[in-house]
């Protein structure tokens, strides 16, 4: 695992911070974006994937009033792919359209879907490996978020409550600020180097750090381990595959 | 909210100037007096909480005013957050309907 990884460094690879407005949409777009990102990373091509299509052919059928990543997933091995966001662009309205999924191209498929291990050292090394995945955690605090390194605990921040599902897109690690002798106007507590995640938001740009924020990385903050999801996209490959000689 | 005035942050004064500025920045109108008053009452409370939050983090976040801040937690979660994920994930088949190789 490499001490620190950020996909927002390799261009056209993580798309812009999008507005989920009065939608309950999130898990649609973390899984939207993840796909996008990966099929990006596979096979260079710029592709923007439609959310409203993971809205619209929901097997709940909640439209903008909430979801699961892992049935976005389901969506998109049922459609046989994705249509591109100009094709099936998002609306955001609260009820859900009928699956017009049929009348458009796919620009983006995937193989299958998968639930990494809850090991935050597992995760980083596939982050770093694979690409960007999907998260689910406790969004309580983000309702105040700033910015910096957010360090809870689950008196704080109950990792079992998990409700709010957002990109992972990267991890690092903040310089300790030992203060030396000098006494700050407020006794901030001599920190050592603090491991974070990078967590990409649906809440416009305007919000945490430009429309990111970040999570201690090592004690399943705000339940941040608790479901990490990621789709599974292959190159697109023509030739049929070798089969085994008999 | 009676605000405890240890953590009423700004004094009234300033807060209602704090308030106007969250308002011009968010572009946030309120239909009536009453209205602004409670969202006012909210704001207030949320610095408390942001204060407060900022003390019991052990990394290095910060908390304070947001696009959110004139709402209540209840309001915030129930506009943002999806229905709470299971405890498990349910056991799902997943099939995949083309045969041949490379399409999608």
């Amino acid at each position: 695992v490499p001490p620190t990884c950020d996909w927002r460094k390799v261009k056209n690879i993580i798309s812009s911070i999008k507005n989920q407005g009065n939608c309950k949409c999130c898990w649609a777009m973390a899984a939207a974006d993840n796909i996008q990102t990966l099929w990006r990373i596979k096979t260079q091509q710029l592709v923007d994937v439609s959310v409203q299509e993971l809205l619209d052919c929901d097997r709940c059928g909640n439209g903008c009033n909430g979801g699961f990543v892992w049935d976005a997933y389901i969506t998109v091995l049922n459609n046989s792919g994705l249509a591109s966001e100009e094709d099936y662009p998002f609306q955001g309205h609260q009820k859900p359209h009928r699956c017009l999924a049929d009348k458009y191209r796919k620009v983006a498929w995937i193989q299958d879907f998968t639930m990494l291990s809850s090991n935050e050292q597992v995760i980083a090394g596939y982050l770093a490996i694979h690409g960007p995945i999907t998260v689910t955690i406790n969004m309580k605090l983000l309702q105040y978020y700033q910015k910096g390194v957010i360090k809870a605990t689950p008196s704080t921040c109950d990792p079992r409550l998990v409700n709010h599902s957002v990109l992972l897109v990267g991890f690092g690690k903040e310089k300790g600020d030992m203060q030396t002798g000098t006494l700050l106007s407020h006794s901030r507590k001599p920190r050592r180097s603090t491991p974070y995640w990078i967590l990409k938001n649906s809440w416009g740009a305007e919000w945490g750090e430009k429309g990111y924020f970040r999570l201690y990385r090592g004690n399943n903050t705000c339940g941040i381990a608790k479901y990490p999801i990621t789709a599974r996209v292959d190159r697109p490959v023509k030739k049929a595959p070798v089969s085994c000689p008999p | 909210d009676s605000l405890p005035t240890k953590d009423a942050g700004p004094r009234p004064l300033e807060l209602k100037e704090v308030f106007k500025l969250f308002q011009i920045q968010f572009n946030r109108s309120y239909s009536n007096p009453a209205e602004y008053t409670r969202r006012l009452g909210i704001f207030a409370h949320n610095l408390a909480q942001a204060q407060r939050l900022q003390e019991e983090d052990l990394g290095t976040a910060e908390f304070g005013q947001t696009p959110f801040s004139d709402l209540t937690e209840e309001e915030f979660g129930q506009l943002y957050g999806h229905q709470r994920a299971p405890e498990r994930i349910p056991n799902m088949a997943k099939k995949v309907k083309s045969e041949r190789w490379g399409e999608s």
